[in-house]
């Protein structure tokens, strides 16, 4: 389980920390309006209103023991840079920001963002291709309960086949790809005397509850 | 080759306008604000200014033979609900309207909108995704000339087994996953002699270059 502060409680953030909590991690929502952060307390581990560019709000927050940092502040472009930047002091390991323009996005991955997103252009990108595809759906969105997910294959599992790692019996998982990293081959629907080798990645597909409880393991 | 109008050229809209215009389809952009109009207007087939609540400006662009609308005014509810009224009584065939509310989508739904999104939604949910998941990347892909896609199955598919729609020798595609929409089932890796019936959907990999051919042959 992971600590995430989110800070922008706008539509994106917000989602993010709504769907954070429903993924069972511990989420703190920070905006710097409480109509904000009243709208989502109820659903997070924590919601408080403060101003994210004052430092000492964000020390007495704990801020530094965090994991993870969102920040999804959105119009104003020198809060998102500045908090970004003092999430980064703080020491948290790994932050994420919102850009809304790629100026921004260069200064943000300068001062330390681990992650930059354009959330309105990914979408935008998103769409355009799946209007052209004829056929083409959201996504990979299975029946609510199932999703399909690449992982890199964790050091246990080098070495053995799929008929040892019985990930359908221990952990109802199948997997459907396996990637190997060092031919670039893909084996689809790769068979039980397939042995994983150190890179290979694998595309998996199971129900939302064994895929979650498997990565809480492998964490 | 698709008409396709863009209304709304924010970050979302623009970056929709200027996607489908690199996909090759003909791409009409409107914004009321000329600045946002100025910065497609090289990369996109027209650039137009006006107010897209004005039915007649919209008559007088030929709207009526557009293949695809889409509406991405974002903070006006009341234009971008209108606007998608006024396309689908003009008779554009699929309009896509952004929202940034349920109450918004629902009423949207009820117009007539083919299809509503919620970009900063949805974003959200799958960076929240991506943070869970320990060996998480970022969706489906593959080494580069290959992809996952889900599509709907063509009504020549309906009664046939995959050995008789033979697929792999066809397109090159593997089917992986067939959902079932009439009982939500899912059957993982089906097997040759699997029936294809009204309202599958089919979850298939593929070399790009055979997913759109097959994309282009199924238009
Ligand atoms: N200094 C700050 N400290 C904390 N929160 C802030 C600060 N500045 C702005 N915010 C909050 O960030 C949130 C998101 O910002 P804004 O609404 O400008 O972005 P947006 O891009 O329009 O959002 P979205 O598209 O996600 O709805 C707002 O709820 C706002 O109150
Ligand atoms: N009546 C209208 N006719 C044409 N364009 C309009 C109309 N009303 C608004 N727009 C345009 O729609 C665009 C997007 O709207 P807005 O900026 O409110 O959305 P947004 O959600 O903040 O955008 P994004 O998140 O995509 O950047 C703007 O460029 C605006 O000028």
């Amino acid at each position: 389980k992971k600590q995430i502060v989110v800070i922008g409680l706008g539509r994106f953030g917000s989602s993010i920390a709504l769907n954070l909590a429903k993924l069972g991690q511990e989420v703190l929502a920070i905006d710097i309006d409480e109509v904000k952060v009243k709208e989502v307390a109820a659903q997070v581990t924590h919601a408080v209103q403060i101003d994210a560019t004052d430092i000492n709000a964000l020390k007495s927050l704990g801020i530094s023991n965090f994991d993870i940092g969102i920040v999804a502040i959105g119009e104003d472009v020198q809060a998102n840079i500045l908090t970004t930047l003092l999430l980064k002091e703080l020491g948290i390991p790994y932050v994420v920001a919102k850009a809304i323009n790629t100026l921004q996005g260069r200064v943000l991955v300068k001062i330390g963002a681990n992650r930059v997103v354009y959330p309105e252009k990914e979408m935008g990108k998103k769409i355009a291709h799946s209007l052209v595809s004829s056929n083409f759906m959201d996504y990979i969105e299975l029946a609510k309960d199932y999703r399909i997910e690449e992982m890199t294959t964790p050091a246990s599992f080098h070495g053995k086949t799929l008929r040892e790692l019985n990930l359908r019996n221990r952990w109802g998982i199948t997997v459907i790809v396996v990637k190997r990293e060092q031919t670039g081959d893909i084996e689809v629907s790769p068979g039980a005397e397939t042995t994983v080798l150190p890179g290979d990645t694998m595309i998996v597909l199971g129900k939302n509850d064994d895929l979650n409880r498997w990565n809480n393991h492998t964490r």
